[in-house]
């Protein structure tokens, strides 16, 4: 079972979309995929029709009361399952601040489902919180899915120096940034020029090093900004079912082989 | 002192954008204006070319160490001052946790400054915790930057039908809903008119019920998509400074004055 996380601590840069097509692209070419949703705010099962009602199991129960993760399990397509969360999960920040082990209860609970699935992608909130830490501890690599605005690479050298860092140093020495994808991407402005150089240079800077991103790279794939990857959304769809020949549509599968390999296209 | 928060839990949609941009029109028009920045993101502050090293006096201290709030603001222009934050922030969740009275810190602290100040606006971060609370808690009123897209709904109502309900039924009966700012806006797109429609069905469903948001408004001035607003801020200006002639600066002036009336124009 091979873990990845989408992270990025920017709001709304395309994690829980990037989560959600890329899974759909996986499973569609025949990776058994589960997709874990990490952020109180639900969104990545919502976008797959999937919405709990308070008090029904989630990865909320998971995490803080040892709920079997399987009982919080939906299936959202051939292939395709899914570990919402809802807004119970915005509790966990402050319940966990104490217990012990906080930082590795995801790993564990994925454990007792390791055999059943090829890939699990994990998606994170807006935040570094011991959440986002769950998610880099149970996951073997990282996926950066950024908007190329000047917040990007302030951001990004944050997350890698210290966030990532910390982990891979204390608790996940096996930790490895995949690379970054650019999300939401207007090729021909300047500003978006200038920041994705910017972050190019600061991976580059890095090769060699001992770090979690020394291979890191941008990816040549980027994902164009797309109505259809929106309103795929409102459909409780991956935008492989709603808009199968979109732009959205062929950047994700796109991407998914540039990322995964050959298997991953359709 | 009038003091608004601006408020979404939902991230990337405009929030720190909105906060500085509307505030650099108040101040040209004569209000003294604090810009309060409760995201450990600092991007508020970064917006306006302030940067605060870890460890310097910031809003953090204000909060947990009952600095005195003069000694962590700084001035970002004519009649424009900022209180800054950093990632030393973030540890505020879980170290207000268990401190009594943590939702007032900040409305206590920013009587100290009353009198200097005709307006404050205050950003906040991506969620719904401790921080934004305390915004809710100072404030008298609330703005809602929102991105006409499908999250856009169902964050909304939480954000009302919740947090802002239990904030005005619990600590701040005063609290007032002034309305809703369609940021980034793409007018010409069925998604964004639906839940346009939406936004506004679910306020006329509250006019004269007990609720804080029974005067809400969605405002008829929409900020454009306009790369200026992406621009200004790798240049540590608002946009009002760095392209005074965009789209993006003239939404932004005549925001200012359908939300706060004639004397918020230049
Ligand atoms: N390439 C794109 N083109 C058009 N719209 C997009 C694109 N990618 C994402 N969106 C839309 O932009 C909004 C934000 O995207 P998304 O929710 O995936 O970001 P996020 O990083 O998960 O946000 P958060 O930080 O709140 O979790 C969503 O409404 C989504 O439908
Ligand atoms: N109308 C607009 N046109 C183009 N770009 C915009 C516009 N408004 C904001 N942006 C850009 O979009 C990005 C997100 O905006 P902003 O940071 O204001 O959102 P936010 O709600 O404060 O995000 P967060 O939830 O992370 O605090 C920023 O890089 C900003 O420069
Ligand atoms: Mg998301
Ligand atoms: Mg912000």
């Amino acid at each position: 079972m091979r873990s990845v996380a989408i992270i990025n601590q920017k709001g709304g840069v395309g994690k829980t979309t990037t989560t959600v097509n890329l899974g759909a692209a996986l499973a569609r070419s025949g990776s058994r995929v589960l997709l874990v949703d990490l952020d109180p705010q639900g969104h990545l099962g919502l976008h797959l029709g999937v919405d709990v009602p308070e008090g029904e199991p989630t990865i909320y129960d998971v995490l803080t009361d040892e709920l079997p993760l399987r009982q919080a399990i939906v299936s959202a397509g051939d292939r395709l399952d899914v570990l919402p969360s809802n807004i119970d999960l915005a509790a966990a920040e402050s319940e966990l601040v104490s217990v012990l082990g906080r930082e590795v209860l995801l790993r564990d609970a994925l454990e007792q489902v390791a055999s059943g699935y090829d890939m699990v992608l994990i998606d994170c909130p807006p935040s570094l919180g011991v959440l986002t830490i769950n998610a880099l501890v149970a996951a073997s690599e990282v996926l950066i899915p950024l908007q190329a605005q000047f917040f990007a690479l302030q951001g990004f050298s944050k997350l890698l120096d210290k966030t990532v860092r910390l982990v891979r140093q204390r608790i996940n020495p096996a930790l490895e940034v995949l690379g970054v994808i650019l999300c939401m991407h207007e090729k021909q402005t300047r500003l978006s020029g200038e920041v994705v150089e910017d972050i190019r240079g600061f991976l580059e800077a890095s090769r060699g090093e001992p770090v979690a991103w020394a291979n890191a790279k941008v990816y040549d794939i980027c994902v164009r900004r797309n109505v259809k990857l929106a309103e795929a959304t409102s459909f409780g769809q991956s935008v492989l079912d709603y808009a199968p020949k979109s732009n959205g549509a062929q950047d994700y599968l796109d991407l998914a082989v540039e990322i995964f390999g050959a298997g991953a296209s359709s």
